[in-house]
């Protein structure tokens, strides 16, 4: 079985996997040399150019699995991603993208402030031939519970989380970053339900250029002004001191790239609109 | 591999002549077969299916076939030699979804046009 995480339910996977087992009798094994024939045509059409290497103990993100599931589960005969509401238009590619740790980490130290870094343009990356639709930046929440005490009352306190493209980093005393406001969304902080943010516009300049990719940065703010000593916990940005490295990736930031790979062809139209008809 | 068998299902769509008509049949493509169950997360494989059968004439409107198929098909009935008979092929197809790996242990959602049978027709 493969090494992942992933434990998929009896239902997901499709029934003729075990029924054309039990139906058919063993099969002789084909020559290496038919395999390694069947395997190179297989690869070709999946758009690879050799089989990918599997890397350690990868943990499948949730949402990819969900998406996986529902587009499984569809009776609609469709190669579009069943996401509605959500503009990712021809996009048939969902890449999940953490968060690349380096020692800049270490100079954030507000906890209401945080740098993310996601290498889309480099190595397994988004490809070049590929057309980028849409890309998202998932963060994980924890729901803060109102315990009684006034000081940390919950109440109405509700987050308004931003994230910007940081075109010019910062140098320390010499000058600022500049930065661009890319999305925000306002959280109430007593759910937890994931918070996700449209981050086209920065992924989409990294892609065109990879050396201005400065990555995002997060930054939180109560919206009443008077949030509770723990709030910065409620969005998570970075792996708590006592949080062990798998439960951690299971929250951890992700940036989803959704892009068309240009393989499936467009439908040509059925009939030719009125004003392109011919007068007769 | 696509396995003729004798089951109820299949004798049925078996002609007098012993010919079968154009139909659906299983295929499976397992992807433990080419060992790249370590780096698919799922599905394990997929029911691909093919298209294999007669076309006879006069076709029934199951066949699914275009005018063209029918006026092909008829021509053959009229002289064999000059004219082959209409093609059993896939006429509906669907696709599916893989959920994998790459070489950075990144996680890759991927969905494949036009992978699977649906439907099977004389055209």
């Amino acid at each position: 079985p493969p090494a992942h995480a992933l434990e998929l339910d009896a239902e997901d996977v499709p029934d003729a996997a075990t029924t054309a087992a039990a139906a058919t009798p063993p099969r002789p094994r084909p020559s290496p040399e038919v395999l390694q024939t069947v395997e190179k045509n297989l690869l070709s059409l999946f758009g690879f150019n050799k089989r990918p290497k599997p890397v350690g103990n990868v943990v499948i993100p949730e949402a990819m699995v969900r998406l996986y599931k529902q587009q499984t589960g569809m009776d609609l005969d469709t190669a579009s991603l069943p996401l509605p509401g959500r503009l990712t238009r021809s996009a048939n590619t969902v890449r999940s993208f953490p968060h690349k740790a380096s020692g800049v980490d270490a100079t954030f130290r507000r906890p209401d402030r945080f740098r993310l870094m996601f290498d889309v343009a480099g190595q397994g990356g988004v490809p070049r031939e590929e057309r980028l639709e849409a890309a998202e930046l998932q963060l994980s929440r924890s729901a803060l519970h109102q315990d009684g005490d006034e000081d940390n009352d919950v109440g109405d306190v509700r987050l308004r989380v931003q994230v910007h493209d940081i075109v010019r980093p910062g140098v320390r005393g010499v000058r600022g970053p500049i930065t661009r406001l890319v999305d925000q969304r306002v959280v109430d902080v007593r759910q937890g339900e994931d918070v996700r943010l449209d981050v086209l516009p920065a992924v989409h300049r990294w892609i065109e250029d990879p050396a201005g990719n400065h990555g995002l940065l997060i930054s939180m703010a109560a919206s009443n002004g008077s949030s509770r000593a723990d709030a910065h916990r409620h969005v998570r940005l970075r792996r708590h001191a006592e949080e062990d490295e798998h439960a951690w990736k299971h929250v951890q930031p992700l940036l989803f790239t959704y892009t068309d790979d240009g393989r499936i062809p467009k439908r040509p139209a059925r009939s030719t609109p009125r004003s392109k008809r011919a007068h007769q | 591999g696509g396995h003729h068998n004798g089951s109820h299902h299949h004798r049925k769509h078996k002609r007098k002549n012993g010919t079968e008509n154009c139909r659906r049949h299983p295929l499976y493509v397992d992807f433990a077969d080419v060992g790249w169950n370590d780096w698919i997360v799922a599905p394990p494989g997929y029911e691909a299916y093919y298209c294999h059968g007669d076309c006879p004439f006069p076709m029934a409107d199951h066949l699914n076939s275009t005018n063209h198929a029918i006026v092909q098909t008829l021509m053959h009935s009229v002289n064999p030699g000059a004219v082959p008979k209409a093609c059993c092929v896939p006429t509906q197809l669907t696709s599916i979804s893989m959920l994998y790996t790459d070489e950075e242990g990144k996680v890759v959602l991927k969905n494949y046009q036009d992978m699977a049978v649906i439907g099977c027709g004389c055209r």
